[in-house]
């Protein structure tokens, strides 16, 4: 049997919140806006 | 900085409902999580039970918060795909209880340059800040250790920072995603009027005189020692490795003098626990004999025996060594107590003994396992960057090993990978294959001498009974099925399977950061637990006709898999009310009641506990086991009594009735009976 390689859970990358979230739409990368009271 | 205004608070504990759309692996770190807000702020969190407002974590795409307590029922947040880190979890929930980001406060210029030309074009506004009518810093000095700091490459348009600060130390410190910094902890608390914990008990240096309200025993033939340093080791405490002069103190029993079978007992202070679990957990040193032992026992308070009986916990099993070991005890005390370290003389010669300290102790699980490595840098040149820890078991009988992995060279070493892998072991025959939902916590310890002040890095990952290998094999099945052949260093054969885990565990800059590395060892502790329990949905309060799609699902055991498919109605981002009847709108029940409909009338169910619990149509009267032991043993009493009177009262009737009988006949004799013949 050929040996397995070890599986990167992150791809190799270090991975900040902000990078996870890249390309979402979301105020300071992680927050999510209470639509009335803060519009 | 945190969102000014009271309405923003959560009340405590935070009601949370754990969505089924969450992967394992996310939801279980949650409660990891939730366990590190109870170990250093009095934020607790409790299954959601009908509470108007609540947050409900669920899977999106992303990682996002809601800021502070929005008062609109379910208040989602989400743990999307890589989002299951434990600084991450923390980092999001921290925003859901009133926090935004430390580099929005008021005074941010005053510590960071923020480079505008280097943040990506659109997102500037990103940068912005809140004045103090808005936001407050709470009187703490401004966190480039806050884990709710961006990174010095947070919308970056090219390679460089777009975030300098002031002070150039703090370059590559901001941004960490390990635990709360202690200014993180101090705002938390503030805000929330904390002046304790749920489950920390103690902690104790030994650096002042008091050691800590620690008493010596009665009973023994010696004393522990209150020292800075042994002739034969150890040369300096634990606490401050002798970095600082005069103080760095520690406790010592000497079996260097006295006769096999000499002790000395140290009794901690009293404690009273809350959980009925905790870890007891300390450094010690041996430089006696192999035959001596430090044994740890409890002393246990309860009303039977209120001069406490002492119970055998457990033998520190580590041989004399040159250098400070890592020990854990698991306790289950329910009621007052102490822990009593007992020193023993052994049979052989010593010219040292038994040395403790930086104890901590807290109701929480212990982990299971400790991978010392002692002079980590040299240790892993030496593996060429790849160390692979013992043979250890899992409490279920998987046998596996963790695998820590530095990139780069030895001249610029990068990141520490971190890696999960099972091994031949053996129960294999007996065990359920592929190996399904046990999660594995990998934890790079700060060796900070209070556990509150920790900032320990944790991985987990687990296992996904359905995922295959690039060639299509079961990832998680028997490593002799799977893995490679392989031979331990005493010649043993075994089998070692692939693993999975992370090239980003660390980074070289934070290894060598607070107490990673302390003295040059590093301690890795390791958990594996079956999370199987966690596939099923969280229970959710008994419902009205209008409570439909959450309670649908309500505890259906779903198919085996690390990601979950939702049964509820997908994930919406717009707010819903909570799914609580409408009678119960104006009906409060108190100390924690929930209120439920039946036959369309509000009523309250009460909070139940196995000591104690609250009746009456409000939940408004607390009630304890010893109440009604108390009233059955005075009921019985009463009857007891009443039945002894009713008794003796009919004796005496019965005697005196007797009495007169026999007197009439002795005057009146009756006529005897003559027989004719």
């Amino acid at each position: 049997v050929p040996e397995l390689k070890d599986v990167d859970v992150d791809g190799g990358k270090n991975l900040d919140i902000l990078d996870v979230n890249e390309g979402l739409d979301l105020f300071e990368g992680d927050i999510k806006f209470n639509e009335v009271s803060e519009l | 900085n945190s969102i000014i205004g009271e309405q923003y608070r959560w009340p405590i504990p935070v009601p949370y409902f754990l969505e089924d759309s969450l992967e394992i692996n996310a939801k279980a770190l949650v409660l990891e999580a939730f366990e590190r807000y109870r170990l250093k702020s009095c934020i607790d969190f409790k299954p959601w039970e009908g509470e108007t407002n609540y947050i409900s974590v669920f899977k999106d795409s992303g990682c996002y918060s809601y800021v502070g307590n929005l008062r609109r029922g379910k208040q989602q947040l989400s743990l999307g795909t890589n989002c299951d880190r434990i600084a991450t979890i923390q980092h999001e929930f921290l925003h859901a209880l009133g926090f935004w980001h430390e580099q929005s406060r008021a005074d941010r210029d005053d510590y960071v340059i923020i480079m505008w030309d280097r943040i990506l074009s659109g997102r500037e506004h990103n940068f912005n800040t809140y004045d103090d009518t808005r936001s407050s810093a709470l009187n703490v000095p401004y966190d480039y250790t806050s884990v709710m700091h961006y990174s010095k490459t947070a919308f970056q348009n090219g390679s460089e920072p777009t975030i300098v600060t002031r002070i150039p130390a703090f370059s590559d410190v901001i941004g960490q995603r390990m635990d709360f910094s202690d200014y993180d902890l101090e705002k938390l608390n503030r805000l929330y009027n904390c002046s304790s914990s749920l489950t920390f008990l103690d902690t104790c240096t030994f650096e002042y005189n008091n050691i800590c309200g620690m008493v010596q025993g009665t009973g023994d033939n010696a004393d522990w020692q209150h020292v800075l340093n042994i002739p034969n080791g150890p040369s300096s405490d634990h606490s401050n490795m002798g970095n600082c002069k005069d103080s760095g103190y520690f406790m010592h029993f000497s079996t260097a003098t006295g006769n096999t079978g000499h002790k000395a007992f140290l009794e901690s202070r009293l404690f009273y626990p809350k959980r009925g679990f905790q870890c007891l957990e300390f450094f010690y040193y041996n430089s006696g004999h192999e035959t001596d032992q430090l044994n740890i026992w409890i002393r246990e308070y309860t009303d039977a025996y209120p001069n406490g009986t002492l119970t055998f916990i457990s033998t520190v099993d580590g041989h004399p060594a040159d250098y400070w070991q890592l020990y854990h005890v698991s306790l289950n005390v329910s009621n007052k107590f102490r822990v009593v370290f007992e020193g023993v003389k052994g049979n052989g010669i010593s010219t040292g003994g038994f040395s403790i300290d930086d104890i901590n102790l807290s109701e929480t699980r212990c982990p299971h396992h400790v991978w010392h490595i002692r002079n980590f840098t040299e240790e892993s040149a030496k593996q060429n960057g790849s160390l692979y820890s013992p043979p250890l078991y899992s409490k279920d009988g998987y046998a596996f090993q963790v695998l820590i992995r530095v990139t780069g060279d030895a001249e610029k070493p990068y990141d520490l990978g971190i890696y999960f892998l099972l091994i031949s072991g053996a129960n294999d025959d007996t065990l359920q294959w592929p190996c399904s939902l046990r999660q594995a916590t990998m934890v790079l310890m700060d060796q900070n001498p209070d556990i509150r002040k920790r900032m320990s890095n944790l991985r987990s990952i687990t296992t996904d009974p359905e995922y295959k290998t690039s060639n299509d094999l079961y990832f998680w099945d028997r490593p002799d099925r799977v893995g490679t052949p392989l031979t331990f260093p005493n010649g043993t054969q075994y089998f070692r399977g692939p693993g999975l885990g992370t090239s980003a565990y660390i980074t070289h800059d934070r290894l060598h950061s607070r107490d990673f590395l302390k003295g040059g060892d590093a301690f890795i502790l390791l958990s594996v637990d079956d999370v199987t329990y966690l596939n099923s949905s969280q229970p959710t309060p008994k419902p009205t006709a209008a409570l439909t799609t959450q309670s649908s699902g309500s505890n259906t055991t779903r198919v085996p898999g690390i990601t979950t498919t939702a049964l509820i109605s997908g994930p919406s981002i717009t707010t819903v009310e909570p799914n609580v009847p409408n009678h119960c709108k104006d009906y409060e029940c108190k100390n924690d009641g929930v209120c439920t409909v039946e036959d369309e009338k509000p009523i309250c169910r009460c909070k139940v506990t196995s000591d104690w619990w609250y009746v009456g149509e409000r939940c408004e009267k607390r009630v304890s086991s010893q109440d009604t032991v108390i009233i059955a043993v005075s009921s019985s009493v009463t009857i007891f009594v009443v039945m002894l009177a009713i008794t003796l009262v009919s004796v005496y009737c019965l005697k005196k009735k007797h009495k007169k009988q026999l007197t009439r006949v002795v005057e009146n004799p009756p006529l005897e009976k003559t027989s004719a013949f």
